[in-house]
């Protein structure tokens, strides 16, 4: 059987708000390493990799290995209905086509508890390549996301250069083009504000705002945002989830014909 | 021209 028993319940919240536009079913995998999902968007441009690690449940039992697949629309529903504040509990037993979310109030004087189906999935386990990156830049995710949500008035690809000048966002469009270069910055207040950037060699990648934006709703799990880019691969953009893990979105770059 | 490469070229399914 299976019992998880998260404080940080708006923490899941949020997670799923973050992927339930890109992923339609998933499994869920719980092991001694963590509560994991690993998937890939609908149109198989993005995948998303999630680790919470037990270190960050007050709870976590799994007596063993299991996989629950998800639809994580019906269990993004499921979760709106728990308070930012609340304490979630999932539970299921071995064998059960069931999980059950159990939501209590931090005061403990509400608990409710929703069930909801499983479902069958069969999906692959992917290998990701362990890859050199060209570049990594770390910024404030709130920038970020307000840069690929201005670009995407303007176009709807990206171009996302590295070089000793800084990193450049460009986009074009019927009515124009526009550029954003954001330099290294540490001379900051507080270090989630720096920009912060480490190039081995300059590398220029075009992706999809669309995807851009859609993973950007992982804004609001952490203050900063990691991209990793190098020539011909995917690009990671990973949000560190404090203390718990992270979700990772591998996106696929447009490449020349 | 640039077209939209598909995830699964970059990743081995193990």
């Amino acid at each position: 059987m299976l019992e998880l028993r998260l404080v940080q319940g708006g923490l899941l919240k949020k997670v799923l708000e973050s992927i339930k536009d890109l992923v339609n079913d998933a499994n869920f995998d719980c092991s001694a390493t963590g509560f994991s999902l690993q998937a890939m968007d609908s149109s198989q441009v993005a995948v998303v990799a999630l680790l919470l690690r037990p270190e960050g449940f007050e709870r976590y039992w799994c007596d063993r290995n299991i996989s629950m697949g998800m639809n994580l629309n019906n269990m993004a529903k499921m979760l709106k209905c728990a308070g930012n504040d609340d304490i979630i509990t999932l539970k299921a037993e071995d064998g059960s086509d069931t999980v059950t979310f159990m939501f209590e109030s931090p005061t403990q004087d509400k608990i409710a508890d929703f069930e909801m189906k499983l479902m069958d999935i069969n999906s692959e386990r992917l290998g990701f390549p362990e890859a050199d990156y060209h570049a990594i830049v770390r910024m404030p995710s709130s920038e970020f996301a307000r840069i690929c949500k201005d670009l995407s008035s303007i176009g709807n690809t990206v171009v996302i250069s590295v070089t000793k000048e800084g990193v450049r966002f460009s986009t074009r469009g019927d009515i124009g083009t526009a550029n954003v270069v954001c330099r290294q910055n540490t001379a900051v207040d507080k270090p989630e504000e720096a920009t912060i950037i480490e190039m081995n060699e300059p590398v220029s990648l075009t992706f999809g705002l669309r995807y851009m934006n859609s993973l950007t709703k992982a804004t609001p799990l952490s203050n900063t945002v990691t991209l990793s880019l190098s020539s011909g691969l995917p690009a990671v953009v990973e949000y560190r989830i404090a203390e718990m893990g992270y979700i990772r979105f591998y996106l696929a770059p447009k490449i020349e014909e | 021209l640039k077209s939209q490469a598909r995830i699964a070229r970059f990743f081995q399914a193990s």
